[in-house]
């Protein structure tokens, strides 16, 4: 099973066209392993993309170098997704059986 | 279907038990469809809730098609208990069911769900594999034929929006052709994703306007309102090379061009603080929400017959 411990995702918002263009180009990179969330679309609007964890230094630094501000939407992605599986869990657990 | 959580996520074989409950609970309104196999051989099964007559005008929704938008998937099977809970009950649900069907496809894309729960929580495509390539799966909402291979789909199989070999090379994708063609009367076709809050109609492979786009942004401005009057959610809506970006191969693309006028596509919630892993107490608020919205687009696809 894929896990994804130390996963984050990260929300960029491009300032101007540059930051567009500079996202744009991360799309088609395969060098960071990023997968978009939420795809490039235009200026002001919001990106989100997951960044695993061998990825991570490397992406940051690629942003801070080219002034690409950024805030980070989920903090380990491992933990939500172990929350919601415990939630599935316990659900499945409390089900009533039929009568 | 009482006692079925609607509060809570569920694996694959658990929404196919709720769909065979809710039949046998239901037969003079609601049966099953299975219009086709996914790769891995699952049934792509489809509700249809009839009153009866033939080859009625009918309303298409889907959810799932991107496996991972687990939402979507659970809002579908809400809705379906809430149509068979309403009918008989809502004068509007009721007026558009003594005359129309809806057929409602929970689960579109089985295999990769299936691989979502068991494998990878992520995945979004398909589970066929492409020869030449260790990269598994093609982009289902890629991968129908309106621009197909055009801008704003990818030909590597590696990349997430792969559009795939040829147009309507995913059985998923080929049985919901194959369906809409031989029923020859569907009138509405929505096609639920999450997320990002927005409301769509096509086209996305090309900036040309639809003809019918006075009448459908004036739909879509209405139904985005209904659904924000419960919780105050906001969405944005337009034409997807408008509101998202240029998508090539895209499902209501397709189903427009076939003479769907009612062709709409949902990003349900949220904004951006969860995303896929949108926690399950947000499941029913999303659906509710929702329907508000889906109601809009199906009374007024009831009330304008074309």
């Amino acid at each position: 099973k894929e896990t994804f411990e130390g996963h984050q995702v990260f929300r960029i918002v491009p300032k101007d066209d540059v930051q567009l263009s500079l996202l744009k180009d991360l799309e088609d990179m395969f060098e960071f392993q990023l997968d978009f969330w939420k795809d490039v679309t235009g200026v002001g609007t919001p990106v989100d993309v997951r960044v695993p964890l061998d990825s991570l230094e490397s992406f940051k630094s690629h942003l801070e170098t080219r002034d690409v501000d950024y805030s980070i939407m989920i903090e380990d992605l491992q933990a939500v997704l172990d929350q919601e599986q415990e939630e599935m869990d316990s659900a499945a657990r409390f089900a009533q059986p039929r009568n | 279907t009482d006692s079925y959580d609607y509060y809570n996520y569920h694996t694959i074989s658990e929404i196919y038990r709720f769909q065979d409950m809710l039949v046998a609970e239901n037969p003079n309104l609601v049966s099953k469809v299975v219009i086709g196999q996914s790769y891995e051989g699952r049934p792509l099964n489809v509700l249809k809730f009839s009153t009866g007559g033939t080859n009625r005008r009918a309303i298409w929704i889907d959810t799932g098609i991107h496996s991972r938008e687990w939402v979507t998937q659970a809002s579908g099977t809400w809705f379906a208990k809430k149509i068979v809970t309403d009918y008989g009950r809502d004068a509007a649900l009721t007026a558009i069911l003594d005359n129309m069907d809806i057929f409602l496809e929970i689960v579109t894309n089985p295999d990769g769900f299936y691989y979502s729960h068991t494998r990878n929580r992520m995945w979004r495509k398909t589970r066929k594999p492409n020869r030449g390539s260790s990269c598994i799966g093609v982009d289902p909402n890629r991968n129908w034929d309106a621009g197909f291979g055009g801008p704003g789909a990818s030909s590597s199989p590696c990349s997430e929006t792969y559009h795939g070999p040829s147009a309507h090379s995913e059985s998923e994708v080929k049985s919901i052709v194959d369906f809409v063609k031989s029923h020859g009367n569907i009138k509405a076709f929505i096609s639920i994703h999450a997320y990002s809050q927005m409301l769509m109609y096509p086209y996305g492979y090309t900036r040309t306007a639809v003809k019918d786009q006075a009448e459908l942004h004036a739909v879509a401005q209405r139904a985005v309102s209904n659904l924000a009057s419960l919780y105050g959610t906001r969405y944005r809506y337009g034409s997807i090379i408008n509101v998202i970006y240029q998508a090539s191969g895209g499902t209501i693309d397709w189903t427009y061009n076939q003479g769907i006028k009612y062709s709409y596509t949902f990003e349900l919630r949220d904004t951006g603080r969860y995303g896929f892993v949108l926690p399950a107490s947000q499941i029913v608020p999303t659906a509710r929400e929702t329907w508000l919205a889906l109601m809009t687009l199906m009374d007024h696809t009831f009330k304008n017959p074309y």
